[in-house]
């Protein structure tokens, strides 16, 4: 399948919370996100590697709108006993790039001429989730301009259009 | 925005490969999906979470078909002093689900209600991503249909209807 590269979407409204050191046990991604629930705050992307193989803990991080970061680690820090996480973190200061197209899971190139322009750029990868339609990174808010007009070059995509996001 | 939940999709096909320890410096990622792009490997969901703090490395994760999860290795431990990794990992028996919507980004009680779904049933969540379009889980390969059985019920869908999956 030939993948579609159709543009680049981004976002610097986010910040970006991790709850570090979440006990491996069925239960505890529901009561992380029932706090969040609760709490009415709006999440946009959820990322959860596998567990520390030393410890049998995993991080969970999430954006969200930046504006919604204190209260949804307030909540997050008075449920933390319950949940017995080691930690949370707030950082404000993220930006979120998107690579939107189709049939890009078929398609490891795409991938690495994505992951090569954001290197040769400078810009460093914080976290990464991806779909068979997007490809989605979190880097620094001050390097999101310059990871964007990296990308954009790198696929030969006009500056001017914004991606229209769905996933 | 009301969320639109219209199905569930699952997956028993895919092997999922884990880089522990990835420096966090800009190139690494592109190094990693270099290497599997070489190899001629097609992959699905990437995952990175965050680095950490202690150590400033961070694990990436990836699910790929089954049948190519020994060459991926191989490539990747072939290039392990050049990225400088700390290990890798191939588990071939995991179960891939997904709760596949619209507009589920303003809406944590979607969230919620499908990870208490998978607390109820025991399902144990190796690995999270999710977009405004679905969320997706992994778990062990002999809990999947366990797991797409308790989403079904929490979510009233039919479950002779496999969910057309885009994102
Ligand atoms: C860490 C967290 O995802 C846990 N494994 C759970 O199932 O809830
Ligand atoms: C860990 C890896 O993603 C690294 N931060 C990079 O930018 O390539």
């Amino acid at each position: 399948e030939q993948p579609i590269v159709s543009g680049v979407a981004h976002d610097r409204s986010e910040g970006k919370i991790t709850v570090y050191g979440v006990p491996d046990v069925p239960g505890k991604a529901a009561e992380v996100f029932n706090v969040i629930a609760s709490a009415n705050v709006n999440i946009d992307m959820i990322v959860q590697n596998v567990p520390r193989v030393e410890t049998g803990r995993s991080d969970i991080s999430f954006t969200l709108p930046i504006t919604e970061g204190k209260q949804a680690t307030e909540a997050l820090r008075a449920a933390q006993d319950e949940i017995g996480f080691e930690d949370i973190l707030l950082n404000p200061h993220i930006g979120k790039l998107s690579l939107v197209g189709g049939g890009m899971r078929s398609n490891p190139g795409v991938s690495a001429r994505f992951f090569d322009a954001l290197h040769q750029a400078g810009v460093n990868i914080d976290m990464i989730s991806t779909s068979e339609i997007r490809i989605s990174i979190i880097t620094r808010e001050d390097m999101l301009d310059t990871a964007v007009r990296a990308v954009h070059q790198a696929f030969n995509l006009d500056a001017d259009e914004e991606a229209t996001v769905y996933g």
